[in-house]
């Protein structure tokens, strides 16, 4: 996937026991952020992968100061990557991990 | 610890940290 300079990773070994998960984004290449944004901060929050959207996540994090609104599409395609990843291997392990 | 700082948006709970200096140097 093309390189967003955002990393976010499970903040939590996933259990696979429900849909929540706990994430942490954080900025690997400043560089590649458009707008302003906190460098060296790490920020968590949980993700129900049956509820909620990269997007709305995304836009959640540009209200609250984080990220400005021109690279929201950047922290909702690096949240989407990752989650997508997750859920592929859920699939592969099996029930209940 | 003081370092960590809870910020809510619309019922999210953002929980912010300095990222770990191993993570920075991965980088």
């Amino acid at each position: 996937a093309e390189d967003t300079g955002l990393r976010v990773e499970l903040a939590e070994e996933d259990d696979c026991s429900n849909s929540s998960l706990a994430l942490r984004l954080w900025v690997e290449d400043p560089k590649k952020l458009k707008g302003k944004h906190k460098d060296n901060e790490a920020i968590e929050f949980s993700f129900n992968l049956e509820t909620d959207t990269p997007e709305e996540v995304a836009y959640e994090m540009v209200k609250s100061g984080f990220f400005h609104e021109s690279d929201s599409k950047a922290v909702a395609k690096s949240i989407r990557d990752r989650v997508t990843l997750i859920k592929k291997t859920r699939e592969k392990k099996p029930p209940g991990c | 610890s003081s370092l960590t700082q809870v910020v809510h948006s619309a019922g999210r709970r953002f929980i912010v940290s300095p990222v770990p200096e191993s993570r920075l140097r991965e980088s």
